[in-house]
């Protein structure tokens, strides 16, 4: 995954089953956002590998004041890349139980 | 320190803490 200067991980481990997995983000790199970060903490999460969307995602962590708008593509990016490595290890581990 | 919390108008949680100490030390 591209280094965005955010970092998203799981914040739970994975069973590989559960439809909702807790997540967590935090800032790396502050000099890569083009808005004024004020959150020094991390950010947990849960997201619904099936229903829910980073874009949407993001943009709802805009909302709640922890991003500046001009930062959503990023903080969404940073989100889909780790629920798309969530979501190929799943297909991995089942492909190789099969 | 407690954790902060915001909840979303859709809904969703959003907990804050500390950023992970052994992540720290890659800044």
């Amino acid at each position: 995954a591209e280094d965005t200067g955010v970092r998203v991980e799981l914040a739970e481990e994975d069973d590989g089953k559960k439809a909702s997995i807790a997540l967590k983000l935090w800032v790396e790199d502050h000099k890569k956002l083009k808005g004024k970060y004020k959150e020094s903490g991390a950010i947990e999460f849960s997201f619904d590998l099936e229903k829910d969307v980073p874009e949407v995602v993001a943009q709802e962590m805009v909302e709640s004041g922890f991003f500046h708008e001009s930062d959503v593509k990023t903080v969404g990016k940073s989100i889909r890349d780790r629920v798309a490595l969530i979501k190929w290890r799943r297909a991995r581990t089942v492909s190789a139980a099969a | 320190s407690p954790s902060a919390q915001v909840v979303h108008s859709a809904g969703r949680r959003f907990i804050v803490s500390p950023v992970p100490e052994d992540r720290l030390k890659e800044q």
